[in-house]
């Protein structure tokens, strides 16, 4: 039954994407960009943007804690 | 300089590895970052690009985030900064998934980042163009609308919300409308082999905005 409503629920992700690409391709010209179906169709945009856009700002003071450094450091402490 | 330029193809020489896939990382960042450095000591040494860990970057470049997030010119800093070799992909295998730095000195054979350069170049285009006679530059740019990208030239649908990394490895200026070989890393399955071609000149998906040069 999951599985069903899953199926269903990206179907109709599907065909909203349909819908967003077909807009995007009547606002092309010759040698503009075209779109079409692939394997990020049945994703929302919301999800596409979790999944593999990001967050590109610094991250100044989000110090990692087992980086590099801290490694080296106990295998001196080691010695 | 030349009216393109492909760094996949240079004088019967490629110097650009294999498409690489990101999957559900958010480590852009550093998938360009490492392609970078594959490009510029493949260029620098006269090599095959050799395949570079990008998982190192990913866990082990301070101040940044992972997959959730980071940038490639703080990648660039650590790695010059810290004098840590970029180890083969061999070595420290790609997972997709934030893990702890697990880079050891018995491993430090690796590619070293001895300098490099992020600067904005929003209305001076061209001098990217001079730019990438000498490699590759990654550059960052709003890819919300490239998901279902097919082919050919990104003109339109961008904004300028800068959300992804990429590696530009050249350029064609031959045809009506000139446009940047944009290397991406969302698979070989996505768009032309992996890649997309966005128009010069505009500022298109604030292409110009966070651009980066490195040398090893």
């Amino acid at each position: 039954h999951n599985q069903s409503n899953e199926l269903h629920f990206r179907f109709n992700i599907f065909k909203e994407n349909l819908y967003r690409i077909e807009k995007l391709n009547q606002q092309s010209n010759k040698s503009s960009a075209w779109y079409g179906v692939n394997k990020f169709s049945d994703l929302t945009p919301e999800e596409f943007k979790a999944s593999y856009l990001t967050d590109l700002k610094p991250h100044h003071g989000v110090l990692k804690a087992k980086g590099y450094v801290t490694q080296t450091e106990k295998l001196y402490s080691l010695n | 300089i030349p009216k393109k330029l492909d760094w996949r193809d240079f004088k019967n020489q490629s110097y650009v590895s294999a498409v690489k896939n990101q999957n559900g990382c958010g480590g852009c960042w550093a998938f360009s970052t490492a392609e970078l450095v594959e490009s510029m000591y493949s260029i620098q040494k006269h090599v095959p690009p050799p395949d570079l860990s990008v998982q190192e970057v990913i866990d082990c470049s301070m101040y940044n985030s992972g997959c959730q997030g980071g940038d490639t010119c703080t990648a660039m800093q650590w790695l010059v900064d810290s004098h840590v070799p970029l180890v083969s992909d061999a070595v420290y295998p790609l997972t997709d998934t934030s893990e702890n730095c697990n880079l050891l000195p018995t491993s430090f054979t690796g590619v070293k980042v001895s300098n490099f350069t992020c600067q904005s170049y929003m209305g001076n285009e061209y001098d990217m163009l001079v730019l990438l006679s000498n490699g590759p530059l990654t550059v960052s740019v709003d890819a919300t609308l490239w998901a279902n990208y097919q082919g050919g030239i990104v003109q339109h649908h961008c904004g300028n919300t800068i959300n992804h990394a990429v590696v530009i490895v050249g350029y064609d200026t031959t045809g009506d409308i000139p446009y940047y070989i944009v290397r991406n890393s969302w698979g070989p399955d996505f768009g032309i082999n992996g890649y997309l071609h966005v128009k010069i000149g505009e500022n298109i998906c604030g292409i110009a905005g966070h651009v980066s040069t490195l040398y090893v």
